[in-house]
Protein backbone atom coordinates (compact mmCIF):
# COMPACT_ATOMS: atom_id res chain seq x y z
CA UNK A 1 0.00 0.00 0.00
CA UNK A 2 1.12 3.38 -1.36
CA UNK A 3 2.81 5.14 1.88
CA UNK A 4 1.99 9.13 2.20
CA UNK A 5 4.08 9.39 5.27
CA UNK A 6 5.43 13.27 5.10
CA UNK A 7 3.41 14.13 2.40
CA UNK A 8 1.68 17.91 2.80
CA UNK A 9 -0.91 19.50 0.90
CA UNK A 10 -0.24 23.01 0.56
CA UNK A 11 -2.35 25.60 -0.55
CA UNK A 12 -1.01 27.92 -2.98
CA UNK A 13 -2.44 31.60 -3.39
CA UNK A 14 -1.93 33.36 -6.82
CA UNK A 15 -2.04 36.31 -7.31
CA UNK A 16 -2.25 37.38 -11.01
CA UNK A 17 -2.08 34.97 -14.12
CA UNK A 18 2.17 35.28 -14.40
CA UNK A 19 2.15 33.42 -10.71
CA UNK A 20 -0.68 30.75 -12.21
CA UNK A 21 1.12 30.18 -15.26
CA UNK A 22 4.96 29.47 -12.54
CA UNK A 23 2.63 27.22 -10.48
CA UNK A 24 1.67 25.01 -13.92
CA UNK A 25 5.26 24.97 -14.90
CA UNK A 26 5.79 22.67 -11.45
CA UNK A 27 2.93 20.32 -12.80
CA UNK A 28 5.09 19.73 -15.27
CA UNK A 29 8.05 18.67 -13.78
CA UNK A 30 7.42 15.28 -13.18
CA UNK A 31 10.14 14.36 -10.76
CA UNK A 32 8.58 16.00 -8.09
CA UNK A 33 5.57 14.00 -8.08
CA UNK A 34 3.44 16.49 -7.95
CA UNK A 35 -0.64 15.99 -6.91
CA UNK A 36 -2.72 18.63 -7.85
CA UNK A 37 -5.99 18.18 -5.87
CA UNK A 38 -7.42 21.64 -7.17
CA UNK A 39 -5.62 22.75 -10.49
CA UNK A 40 -4.30 25.99 -11.44
CA UNK A 41 -7.23 28.06 -12.53
CA UNK A 42 -6.85 31.83 -12.25
CA UNK A 43 -5.67 34.31 -9.51
CA UNK A 44 -7.69 34.24 -6.65
CA UNK A 45 -8.78 30.39 -7.60
CA UNK A 46 -6.78 28.12 -4.38
CA UNK A 47 -4.39 25.35 -5.82
CA UNK A 48 -3.94 22.58 -3.46
CA UNK A 49 -1.43 20.33 -4.16
CA UNK A 50 -0.06 17.15 -2.72
CA UNK A 51 4.05 17.26 -2.44
CA UNK A 52 5.84 13.77 -1.32
CA UNK A 53 8.32 14.47 1.49
CA UNK A 54 11.20 14.34 -0.98
CA UNK A 55 9.72 17.40 -2.45
CA UNK A 56 8.64 19.63 0.38
CA UNK A 57 11.68 21.61 0.71
CA UNK A 58 12.73 22.34 -3.07
CA UNK A 59 8.80 23.28 -3.78
CA UNK A 60 8.50 25.69 -0.70
CA UNK A 61 12.05 27.33 -1.80
CA UNK A 62 10.40 27.51 -5.35
CA UNK A 63 7.23 29.64 -4.12
CA UNK A 64 8.89 31.46 -1.86
CA UNK A 65 11.47 32.83 -4.29
CA UNK A 66 9.03 33.53 -6.77
CA UNK A 67 6.81 35.58 -3.84
CA UNK A 68 3.84 32.91 -3.89
CA UNK A 69 1.86 32.90 -0.79
CA UNK A 70 1.08 29.36 0.59
CA UNK A 71 0.18 27.90 3.76
CA UNK A 72 -0.05 23.76 4.43
CA UNK A 73 -3.48 22.39 4.22
CA UNK A 74 -2.62 19.59 5.42
CA UNK A 75 0.52 18.68 7.82
CA UNK A 76 1.16 15.14 7.08
CA UNK A 77 -1.21 12.49 4.74
CA UNK A 78 -0.26 9.64 6.25
CA UNK A 79 -1.85 10.72 10.06
CA UNK A 80 -5.12 11.63 8.11
CA UNK A 81 -4.91 8.41 5.99
CA UNK A 82 -4.19 6.21 9.26
CA UNK A 83 -7.09 8.09 10.82
CA UNK A 84 -9.06 7.13 8.18
CA UNK A 85 -8.28 3.37 8.26
CA UNK A 86 -8.93 2.93 11.97
CA UNK A 87 -12.15 4.69 11.69
CA UNK A 88 -13.41 2.03 9.27
CA UNK A 89 -11.53 -0.91 11.59
CA UNK A 90 -13.83 0.61 14.53
CA UNK A 91 -17.32 0.62 12.41
CA UNK A 92 -17.04 -3.08 11.67
CA UNK A 93 -15.69 -4.17 14.47
CA UNK B 1 -21.19 -7.47 6.78
CA UNK B 2 -24.60 -6.11 7.86
CA UNK B 3 -27.74 -7.90 7.71
CA UNK B 4 -29.77 -5.20 6.59
CA UNK B 5 -29.44 -1.58 5.40
CA UNK B 6 -31.32 -0.42 8.44
CA UNK B 7 -28.59 -2.16 10.77
CA UNK B 8 -25.87 -0.66 7.62
CA UNK B 9 -23.62 1.56 8.94
CA UNK B 10 -23.79 4.85 6.76
CA UNK B 11 -21.54 7.23 8.82
CA UNK B 12 -18.16 5.31 7.77
CA UNK B 13 -16.56 4.82 4.61
CA UNK B 14 -16.81 0.89 2.97
CA UNK B 15 -15.02 -1.00 0.69
CA UNK B 16 -16.54 -1.82 -2.79
CA UNK B 17 -17.58 -5.64 -1.86
CA UNK B 18 -19.47 -3.68 1.22
CA UNK B 19 -21.23 -1.12 -1.09
CA UNK B 20 -22.16 -3.78 -3.40
CA UNK B 21 -23.17 -5.82 -0.38
CA UNK B 22 -25.70 -2.99 0.50
CA UNK B 23 -26.87 -3.01 -3.21
CA UNK B 24 -27.97 -6.34 -3.07
CA UNK B 25 -29.84 -5.54 0.55
CA UNK B 26 -31.66 -2.82 -0.64
CA UNK B 27 -33.18 -4.62 -3.81
CA UNK B 28 -34.14 -7.57 -1.59
CA UNK B 29 -35.69 -5.34 0.67
CA UNK B 30 -37.70 -3.18 -1.84
CA UNK B 31 -38.33 -6.02 -4.92
CA UNK B 32 -41.07 -3.40 -5.73
CA UNK B 33 -39.42 -0.62 -6.26
CA UNK B 34 -35.50 -1.33 -6.86
CA UNK B 35 -33.51 -3.45 -9.16
CA UNK B 36 -29.71 -3.95 -9.97
CA UNK B 37 -28.82 -3.72 -13.54
CA UNK B 38 -25.75 -4.07 -14.72
CA UNK B 39 -24.23 -1.93 -17.46
CA UNK B 40 -21.11 -3.71 -18.29
CA UNK B 41 -17.37 -4.62 -16.79
CA UNK B 42 -14.82 -2.36 -15.64
CA UNK B 43 -11.20 -2.99 -17.50
CA UNK B 44 -10.22 -4.92 -14.85
CA UNK B 45 -13.61 -7.22 -15.07
CA UNK B 46 -15.48 -6.28 -12.61
CA UNK B 47 -19.24 -5.77 -12.70
CA UNK B 48 -20.56 -1.78 -12.82
CA UNK B 49 -23.76 -1.58 -11.73
CA UNK B 50 -26.65 0.64 -11.28
CA UNK B 51 -29.36 0.84 -8.74
CA UNK B 52 -32.89 1.44 -10.74
CA UNK B 53 -36.22 3.04 -8.86
CA UNK B 54 -39.46 2.69 -10.74
CA UNK B 55 -42.88 2.89 -9.93
CA UNK B 56 -43.90 1.12 -12.83
CA UNK B 57 -44.63 2.52 -16.45
CA UNK B 58 -42.02 1.80 -19.46
CA UNK B 59 -39.59 3.89 -20.89
CA UNK B 60 -40.61 6.72 -18.48
CA UNK B 61 -38.49 9.68 -18.26
CA UNK B 62 -35.73 9.46 -16.06
CA UNK B 63 -33.12 11.20 -13.96
CA UNK B 64 -29.60 9.64 -13.35
CA UNK B 65 -27.35 10.19 -10.82
CA UNK B 66 -23.85 8.72 -10.70
CA UNK B 67 -21.26 9.17 -7.62
CA UNK B 68 -17.75 8.24 -7.65
CA UNK B 69 -16.75 8.44 -11.33
CA UNK B 70 -12.97 9.60 -9.40
CA UNK B 71 -12.16 6.77 -7.39
CA UNK B 72 -10.96 9.32 -4.26
CA UNK B 73 -13.46 10.93 -3.72
CA UNK B 74 -14.60 8.84 -1.35
CA UNK B 75 -17.62 11.16 -0.12
CA UNK B 76 -19.18 10.71 -3.25
CA UNK B 77 -20.09 7.14 -2.96
CA UNK B 78 -20.44 7.26 0.60
CA UNK B 79 -23.06 9.59 0.16
CA UNK B 80 -24.42 7.64 -3.17
CA UNK B 81 -25.24 4.84 -0.48
CA UNK B 82 -27.33 7.14 1.65
CA UNK B 83 -29.29 8.44 -1.53
CA UNK B 84 -30.06 5.17 -2.17
CA UNK B 85 -31.38 4.25 1.54
CA UNK B 86 -33.17 7.62 1.02
CA UNK B 87 -34.76 6.69 -1.96
CA UNK B 88 -36.94 3.67 -0.19
CA UNK B 89 -37.41 5.33 3.07
CA UNK B 90 -38.96 8.76 1.37
CA UNK B 91 -40.96 6.93 -1.38
CA UNK B 92 -44.45 6.83 -0.05
CA UNK B 93 -43.48 8.84 3.07
CA UNK B 94 -42.82 12.78 1.27
CA UNK B 95 -44.99 13.79 -0.91
CA UNK B 96 -42.89 16.20 -2.97
CA UNK B 97 -40.28 13.07 -3.72
CA UNK B 98 -43.15 10.51 -3.50
CA UNK B 99 -44.56 12.83 -6.93
CA UNK B 100 -41.07 12.62 -8.42
CA UNK B 101 -40.71 8.85 -8.30
CA UNK B 102 -44.63 8.39 -9.18
CA UNK B 103 -43.69 9.95 -12.72
CA UNK B 104 -40.17 9.51 -13.41
CA UNK B 105 -37.66 6.68 -12.75
CA UNK B 106 -34.28 7.42 -10.78
CA UNK B 107 -31.06 6.02 -12.17
CA UNK B 108 -28.15 5.77 -9.48
CA UNK B 109 -24.74 4.52 -10.20
CA UNK B 110 -23.12 4.88 -6.62
CA UNK B 111 -19.34 2.91 -8.07
CA UNK B 112 -18.94 4.45 -11.53
CA UNK B 113 -15.16 3.39 -11.29
CA UNK B 114 -14.61 0.54 -9.46
CA UNK B 115 -11.25 -0.32 -10.61
CA UNK B 116 -10.18 3.03 -9.37
CA UNK B 117 -12.46 2.29 -6.29
CA UNK B 118 -10.71 -1.14 -5.37
CA UNK B 119 -7.53 0.42 -5.84
CA UNK B 120 -7.90 3.16 -3.28
CA UNK B 121 -8.43 -0.01 -0.80
CA UNK B 122 -5.97 -2.15 -1.59
CA UNK B 123 -3.16 0.10 -2.69
CA UNK B 124 -2.69 3.85 -3.14
CA UNK B 125 -6.03 6.05 -1.30
CA UNK B 126 -5.25 8.92 -3.70
CA UNK B 127 -5.74 7.12 -6.92
CA UNK B 128 -8.21 9.17 -8.68
CA UNK B 129 -8.48 7.43 -12.92
CA UNK B 130 -9.16 4.21 -14.06
CA UNK B 131 -7.05 1.43 -13.90
CA UNK B 132 -6.33 0.70 -17.64
CA UNK B 133 -3.00 0.43 -18.95
CA UNK B 134 -1.84 2.87 -21.92
CA UNK B 135 0.19 0.95 -24.33
CA UNK B 136 3.66 2.88 -24.58
CA UNK B 137 3.59 4.20 -20.99
CA UNK B 138 4.18 3.10 -17.72
CA UNK B 139 1.96 5.16 -16.41
CA UNK B 140 -1.85 3.84 -15.70
CA UNK B 141 -5.10 5.14 -15.98
CA UNK B 142 -7.20 7.90 -17.71
CA UNK B 143 -9.24 10.53 -16.07
CA UNK B 144 -12.77 8.97 -16.83
CA UNK B 145 -14.15 12.78 -16.52
CA UNK B 146 -11.71 14.09 -19.63
CA UNK B 147 -13.06 11.18 -21.53
CA UNK B 148 -16.11 11.65 -23.13
CA UNK B 149 -17.08 12.71 -26.46
CA UNK B 150 -17.60 16.62 -26.07
CA UNK B 151 -14.45 18.79 -27.06
CA UNK B 152 -12.20 15.62 -26.25
CA UNK B 153 -8.95 16.43 -26.61
CA UNK B 154 -8.99 19.77 -26.51
CA UNK B 155 -7.42 21.98 -23.93
CA UNK B 156 -8.66 21.48 -20.57
CA UNK B 157 -7.05 17.58 -20.38
CA UNK B 158 -3.50 16.51 -20.79
CA UNK B 159 -2.41 13.93 -23.67
CA UNK B 160 0.45 12.76 -20.98
CA UNK B 161 -0.42 8.96 -19.53
CA UNK B 162 1.04 9.91 -16.56
CA UNK B 163 -1.14 13.33 -15.61
CA UNK B 164 -4.05 12.89 -13.41
CA UNK B 165 -6.23 14.31 -16.27
CA UNK B 166 -4.76 12.26 -19.21
CA UNK B 167 -8.52 12.12 -21.39
CA UNK B 168 -7.08 8.49 -22.98
CA UNK B 169 -6.48 7.32 -26.74
CA UNK B 170 -9.68 8.23 -27.90
CA UNK B 171 -13.70 9.39 -26.97
CA UNK B 172 -15.06 6.72 -24.80
CA UNK B 173 -11.50 4.17 -24.78
CA UNK B 174 -12.61 3.53 -21.20
CA UNK B 175 -15.15 1.27 -20.92
CA UNK B 176 -16.36 2.57 -17.68
CA UNK B 177 -17.09 5.62 -19.68
CA UNK B 178 -18.84 4.01 -23.26
CA UNK B 179 -21.16 1.54 -20.78
CA UNK B 180 -22.47 4.93 -19.35
CA UNK B 181 -23.20 6.08 -23.05
CA UNK B 182 -24.74 3.34 -24.22
CA UNK B 183 -26.55 3.21 -21.48
CA UNK B 184 -27.64 6.81 -21.84
CA UNK B 185 -28.27 6.64 -25.40
CA UNK B 186 -30.08 3.22 -25.35
CA UNK B 187 -32.43 4.41 -22.78
CA UNK B 188 -32.91 7.79 -24.72
CA UNK B 189 -35.13 9.57 -21.93
CA UNK B 190 -33.32 10.65 -19.31
CA UNK B 191 -34.04 14.20 -18.38
CA UNK B 192 -31.70 15.05 -16.28
CA UNK B 193 -28.43 13.82 -15.75
CA UNK B 194 -26.08 14.17 -12.20
CA UNK B 195 -22.85 14.11 -11.64
CA UNK B 196 -21.36 13.82 -8.24
CA UNK B 197 -17.72 14.38 -7.51
CA UNK B 198 -15.92 16.37 -4.78
CA UNK B 199 -14.24 19.01 -3.36
CA UNK B 200 -14.84 22.49 -3.63
CA UNK B 201 -18.52 23.11 -2.75
CA UNK B 202 -19.58 24.10 -6.12
CA UNK B 203 -22.29 23.24 -8.37
CA UNK B 204 -21.86 23.35 -12.16
CA UNK B 205 -23.52 23.27 -15.27
CA UNK B 206 -22.24 22.90 -18.75
CA UNK B 207 -19.74 23.92 -20.63
CA UNK B 208 -16.23 22.69 -19.32
CA UNK B 209 -14.44 23.02 -23.01
CA UNK B 210 -15.99 26.02 -24.29
CA UNK B 211 -16.81 29.76 -23.23
CA UNK B 212 -19.97 29.77 -25.34
CA UNK B 213 -22.87 29.84 -23.02
CA UNK B 214 -25.50 26.33 -22.81
CA UNK B 215 -28.90 27.75 -24.81
CA UNK B 216 -30.39 27.17 -21.52
CA UNK B 217 -27.99 28.96 -19.60
CA UNK B 218 -30.98 31.56 -17.73
CA UNK B 219 -32.89 28.52 -16.50
CA UNK B 220 -29.65 26.53 -15.59
CA UNK B 221 -28.76 29.09 -13.32
CA UNK B 222 -31.79 29.78 -11.82
CA UNK B 223 -32.26 26.00 -10.80
CA UNK B 224 -28.48 25.78 -9.30
CA UNK B 225 -29.39 28.92 -7.48
CA UNK B 226 -32.56 27.24 -6.07
CA UNK B 227 -30.85 23.98 -5.44
CA UNK B 228 -27.99 25.97 -3.54
CA UNK B 229 -30.32 27.89 -1.21
CA UNK B 230 -31.99 24.42 -0.68
CA UNK B 231 -28.24 22.71 0.48
CA UNK B 232 -27.38 25.93 2.20
CA UNK B 233 -30.87 26.28 4.51
CA UNK B 234 -30.00 22.56 6.47
CA UNK B 235 -26.18 23.33 7.86
CA UNK B 236 -25.55 26.62 6.09
CA UNK B 237 -22.81 25.39 3.46
CA UNK B 238 -22.00 27.64 1.43
CA UNK B 239 -21.70 26.44 -2.21
CA UNK B 240 -20.92 28.53 -5.44
CA UNK B 241 -22.46 27.78 -9.10
CA UNK B 242 -21.94 28.79 -12.58
CA UNK B 243 -20.89 27.02 -15.40
CA UNK B 244 -17.22 24.66 -15.10
CA UNK B 245 -15.47 26.72 -17.52
CA UNK B 246 -16.27 30.23 -15.67
CA UNK B 247 -16.35 28.73 -12.45
CA UNK B 248 -13.71 26.56 -12.07
CA UNK B 249 -11.29 26.20 -15.46
CA UNK B 250 -11.45 24.26 -18.53
CA UNK B 251 -12.20 21.07 -18.40
CA UNK B 252 -12.67 19.07 -21.31
CA UNK B 253 -14.48 15.26 -22.12
CA UNK B 254 -16.46 15.83 -19.24
CA UNK B 255 -19.93 13.92 -18.82
CA UNK B 256 -22.23 16.68 -18.44
CA UNK B 257 -21.06 18.52 -21.52
CA UNK B 258 -21.53 15.42 -23.46
CA UNK B 259 -25.50 14.88 -21.95
CA UNK B 260 -26.10 18.45 -22.52
CA UNK B 261 -24.82 17.54 -26.36
CA UNK B 262 -27.50 15.28 -26.61
CA UNK B 263 -30.44 17.18 -25.16
CA UNK B 264 -30.36 16.20 -21.59
CA UNK B 265 -31.08 19.77 -20.09
CA UNK B 266 -30.69 19.84 -16.75
CA UNK B 267 -27.44 18.19 -16.43
CA UNK B 268 -25.33 18.99 -13.79
CA UNK B 269 -21.81 18.59 -11.62
CA UNK B 270 -21.52 18.76 -7.90
CA UNK B 271 -18.31 19.21 -5.99
CA UNK B 272 -19.35 18.26 -2.61
CA UNK B 273 -18.00 19.05 0.69
CA UNK B 274 -15.06 20.63 1.56
CA UNK B 275 -13.49 24.37 0.42
CA UNK B 276 -9.84 22.37 1.48
CA UNK B 277 -9.45 21.19 5.32
CA UNK B 278 -9.48 17.73 4.36
CA UNK B 279 -9.75 17.68 0.38
CA UNK B 280 -10.45 14.48 -0.42
CA UNK B 281 -9.73 12.70 3.08
CA UNK B 282 -13.21 14.08 4.75
CA UNK B 283 -13.54 12.83 7.90
CA UNK B 284 -16.65 10.27 7.79
CA UNK B 285 -18.52 12.14 10.66
CA UNK B 286 -18.78 14.33 7.90
CA UNK B 287 -20.38 11.95 5.24
CA UNK B 288 -24.11 12.22 6.84
CA UNK B 289 -24.75 16.15 6.79
CA UNK B 290 -22.73 16.06 3.47
CA UNK B 291 -25.50 13.74 1.76
CA UNK B 292 -28.36 15.35 3.33
CA UNK B 293 -27.62 18.92 2.41
CA UNK B 294 -26.76 17.39 -1.03
CA UNK B 295 -29.79 15.25 -1.07
CA UNK B 296 -31.91 19.00 -0.73
CA UNK B 297 -30.46 20.27 -3.87
CA UNK B 298 -30.46 17.16 -6.38
CA UNK B 299 -34.68 17.16 -4.92
CA UNK B 300 -34.73 20.72 -5.96
CA UNK B 301 -33.27 19.88 -9.26
CA UNK B 302 -35.38 16.55 -9.68
CA UNK B 303 -38.72 19.02 -8.39
CA UNK B 304 -37.39 21.18 -11.31
CA UNK B 305 -37.37 17.98 -14.39
CA UNK B 306 -40.52 16.98 -12.79
CA UNK B 307 -42.19 20.43 -13.10
CA UNK B 308 -41.13 21.62 -17.06
CA UNK B 309 -41.33 18.38 -18.99
CA UNK B 310 -39.35 18.86 -22.28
Amino acid sequence: KEDFVGHQVLRISVADEAQVQTVTELEDLEHLQLDFWRGPARPGFPIDVRVPFSSIQAVKVFLEAHGIRYRIMIEDVQSLLDEEQEQMLASQS
Amino acid sequence: RARSTSTFNYDTYHTLEEIYDFMDLLVAENPQLVSKLQIGNSYEGRPIYVLKFSTGGSNRPAIWIDTGIHSREWITQASGVWFAKKITEDYGQDAAFTAILDNMDIFLEIVTNPDGFAYTHSKNRLWRKTRSLTSGSSCVGVDANRNWDAGFGMSGASSSPCSETYHGKSANSEVEVKSVVDFVNDHGNIKAFLSIHSYSQLLLYPYGYKTESPSDKDELDQVAKSAVAALSSLYGTEYKYGSIITTIYQASGGSIDWTYNQGIKYSFTFELRDTGRYGFLLPASQIIPTAQETWLALLTIMEHTLNNPY
